[in-house]
């Protein structure tokens, strides 16, 4: 077992559920939170009281992202989490996901008391465990079956009563928490090289490449992570990463990655390259015409994720083009206009995990949510402070950063 | 591990920067990450799963990964750089 470094200073806690999930009523749901506190005081001397007042541990079914920095991701992945006593106005708070298809003693779906057992350890004070049969394994192992027969494994027995003692006995000295040890820091950054403001400048090109968002300018790239993370403030140098593209290209104007065989296409005036990873194909460049582009280059290149097809736009004009086939679709080019909210001579575009596509346009861009082809209301915002990590400057204005980064560009990190 | 595709290496990475495995981007240092760490945070990824620790992101560890499971990290990171000796 792992402890949390934090513990209750008190044996009698009060405990309350908010709701209870659509797959279940409220009395089953009380019962089984009731149940799964329960398993913890048999072993220890805690005591647990339901009560309409603030409670100790406060039990809620959320969805999505509810203001924690533990965003819920629909049904599968993560199922609940839990704060540990004392840390902050959360201590204690216990949020399961209300997605998830919650049932008890059976196969089907999820077993919300098995699940509520794990997260009342942390709630107590207890960290993940490596051990094999505990519950405070991170990883959700099945139906732990009839609640009322439930027994904590030996190694979460041996957890609880470190911090909270023995039922009917002495209250054994509590053990200094370990810590787990942190991997070696790397080595400083060497000098550095003029490259553009990533706060002011707009962007060549952007694309979605396996999951990450890399902003282009001249040839410099930045990479923000799925999770909306910048990797670095810095930016890397094109062609110390991209192997294959010619050293002296000065900019590049739209990139994307493809459906059918996840090669990454980079397009510059009337030529492009296929990469496979970070290596270019033998025989690139060629030209656009290849695609059935008769323009003079493309200013956005993007995979639309509600349909899998590739739109190139030029102007005011989009085409599409089908992978598949090797073919650009009849009917096009359209006007972009069709594309509600945005103005013309668009910079780039990318579809993002989650199926929202993204238009990037000067130092702004908009959002067009799932299949949408009408922007967002309170759109455009700045690329800057939502993509960049960049400060805030002047009064506060709309924001989709990611919980847990503070607007005027800090970066919070949960700790010990 | 069995030759895994440039999206699973990015998807494994991100996971184990959720889960505490690798330190998460700290966009001030602009250090990057070397496949000896990245091999290592999988052999701690695979200890504390109880999979054997061969480094790899191999069936096993990905199919681990996709487990539904808490959302707290397995492993606390403190701040970088923050240090327990103060100045007198």
């Amino acid at each position: 077992y792992a402890l949390s470094g934090s513990v209750w200073d008190k044996k009698l806690l009060t405990w309350r559920l908010e709701n209870s999930p659509n797959t279940m009523s409220q009395d089953v749901s009380r019962t089984l939170i009731g149940t799964a506190l329960a398993v913890w005081s048999k072993e220890t001397q805690l005591q647990f009281r339901e009560t309409r007042e603030q409670p100790d541990i406060r039990v809620e079914f959320v969805t999505g992202s509810h203001g924690d920095g533990y965003p819920f991701d629909g049904q599968g992945g993560t199922l609940g989490h839990a704060f540990f006593p004392g840390v902050g106005e959360r201590a204690g708070e216990t949020h399961m996901d209300a997605d998830e298809s919650w049932s008890y003693n059976t196969e089907e779906g999820t077993d919300l008391f098995a699940v509520a057992v794990h997260e009342f350890g942390h709630s107590l004070g207890l960290y993940h465990s490596s051990s094999e049969n505990s519950i405070m394994k991170p990883y959700y192992q099945g139906t732990v079956g009839d609640p009322s027969r439930y027994r904590l494994p030996p190694d979460d027995v041996d957890g609880i009563q470190t911090l909270y003692g023995q039922p009917d006995s002495g209250h054994r000295p509590p053990v200094t928490p370990t810590r787990r040890a942190l991997p070696p820091r790397g080595p400083s950054p060497g000098p550095r090289l003029p490259f553009p403001d990533r706060c002011s400048t707009n962007f060549d090109a952007i694309a979605n490449i396996r999951g990450e968002a890399f902003f282009f300018k001249n040839r410099y790239f930045w990479r923000v992570q799925s999770s909306r993370q910048l990797v670095s403030l810095n930016p890397a140098h094109l062609n110390r990463f991209w192997l294959g593209l010619p050293p002296d290209l000065p900019k590049l104007d739209a990139v994307y990655e493809r459906t059918n065989d996840s090669k990454i296409v980079f397009i510059s005036g009337t030529s492009y390259w296929v990469f496979k990873d970070t290596l270019v194909e033998p025989g690139y460049p060629r030209p656009l015409a290849d695609f059935g582009l008769n323009t003079d280059g493309v200013d956005a290149a993007f995979v639309w994720k509600h349909n899998g097809k590739t739109y190139f736009f030029r102007k005011n004009l989009f085409w599409r083009f089908d992978e598949k086939r090797g073919q650009m679709d009849s009917g096009y080019p359209k006007d972009s206009s069709l594309w509600q909210g945005v103005p013309p001579n668009i910079d780039d575009i990318i579809s993002w995990e989650n199926g929202d596509t993204y238009f990037f346009k000067g130092t702004q861009y908009w959002k067009f949510q799932g299949g949408n082809v009408e922007a967002d209301p309170g759109y455009p915002r700045s690329t800057a402070l939502n993509w960049m990590y960049c400060p805030l400057e002047g009064p506060a204005v709309p924001t989709d950063a990611p919980e847990g980064r503070d607007q005027r560009g800090c970066s919070c990190t949960c700790t010990d | 591990g069995g030759n895994p595709s440039a999206r699973d290496i990015s998807k494994g990475v991100d996971w184990l920067t959720r889960y505490g495995y690798l330190p998460p981007p700290d966009p001030f240092s602009a250090r990057q990450q070397t496949l000896e760490g990245l091999r290592e945070a999988v052999k701690a990824m695979q200890r504390v799963a109880g999979l054997p620790e061969t480094g790899e992101l191999d069936d096993a560890t990905v199919r681990m990964m996709n487990k539904p499971r808490c959302s707290l990290p397995d492993i606390i990171m403190r701040p970088e750089g923050r240090s327990r000796r103060n100045k007198r």
